[in-house]
C-alpha cells in the first residue's frame, strides 16, 4: 500500500471519527444530511459485500467492519437517539437523494468491468459515493452556523477521495496496474464536487473566521 | 481473474 492510499484511508477514518465525534460530545447532528448518511450506507453496504466472498488482508476486513459499522449506526442515531434526532435539521435536509440511486444504478449495468452482480453492485456503489456528498453541500449552504466539526468533518470526507486520485496517479506509474477508468472518473466528479466548499474552507481557515458558505 | 487487482481499496 502507498503512501498516498494509507493516507487517503486515515483521512476517511478520520472524517467519521470527527462525525461521531460530535454526535457523542455534543449530542447534536445539526448541519448534517441524513440523506448523505443513508446514501453512505448503501455505498458501503454494496461495496462490502466481498467482505463474505474474498479475503485480501486484516487491514482491509477491520476497514470495511469499520465503514459499515459506523455508517449504520450514524444513521440509527440521526434517526432514533432521543436526544440527537431532536437536533436534526429536517426541513431544511430536503434533497430527493433517492432521485440519485436510480441513474447511478442504470449507469452501473450500462457502464461496468464486467457484467456480475458483485461488478455492477461495486460500480454502482463507485456512482453513488461520486454524488453522495450533494444533500450535505446543500444543507451546509443552507446554514447560518456551520461548527467546526462539521465543517472539518466535510473537509476531510473530501480530502479522502482527493488522496485516492494520488494513489490511482501512483498505482498506474509506479505499479503499472491496468487502466481503471471506472473509479478514477468516479473519484475524479468526487472530488470535483467539492472544490467550491474547499475554496471556502480555505479561506476560512486562513482568515480565522467562521466558516461560511455563499448561498 | 483481475478482480483482486482493484478491489483491495476501500
Amino acid at each position: 500500500m502507498n503512501v498516498f492510499r494509507l493516507a487517503g484511508d486515515m483521512t476517511h477514518l478520520l472524517s467519521i471519527m470527527v462525525l461521531l465525534l460530535k454526535i457523542h460530545s455534543m449530542k447534536s447532528c445539526a448541519g448534517i444530511s441524513l440523506k448523505t448518511q443513508e446514501l453512505y450506507v448503501l455505498v458501503f453496504a454494496t461495496r462490502y459485500l466481498d467482505i463474505f466472498t474474498t479475503y485480501f488482508s486484516f487491514y482491509n476486513t477491520v476497514m470495511k467492519i469499520v465503514f459499515l459499522v459506523t455508517s449504520f449506526s450514524i444513521v440509527w442515531y440521526m434517526r432514533h437517539h432521543k436526544v440527537v434526532r431532536q437536533t436534526y435539521d429536517r426541513d431544511q435536509d430536503t434533497f430527493r437523494h433517492h432521485l440519485l440511486v436510480i441513474p447511478c444504478f442504470l449507469l452501473a449495468l450500462l457502464i461496468n468491468h464486467r457484467f456480475t452482480v458483485r461488478e455492477v453492485l461495486w460500480t454502482f456503489s463507485l456512482y453513488l459515493e461520486a454524488v453522495a456528498i450533494l444533500p450535505q453541500l446543500v444543507l451546509l449552504q443552507r446554514s447560518r452556523n456551520i461548527d467546526n466539526l462539521t465543517g472539518n468533518y466535510v473537509f476531510f470526507l473530501g480530502a479522502y477521495r482527493g488522496l485516492y486520485l494520488f494513489n490511482w496517479i501512483y498505482r498506474y506509474m509506479a505499479e503499472k496496474s491496468q487502466l481503471r477508468w471506472i473509479p478514477w472518473i468516479s473519484g475524479l466528479v468526487q472530488t470535483a464536487l467539492y472544490a467550491d466548499f474547499f475554496y471556502y474552507y480555505i479561506k476560512s481557515w486562513k482568515k480565522r473566521e467562521k466558516l461560511q458558505l455563499p448561498a | 481473474d483481475d478482480y483482486d487487482d482493484y478491489h483491495d481499496e476501500l
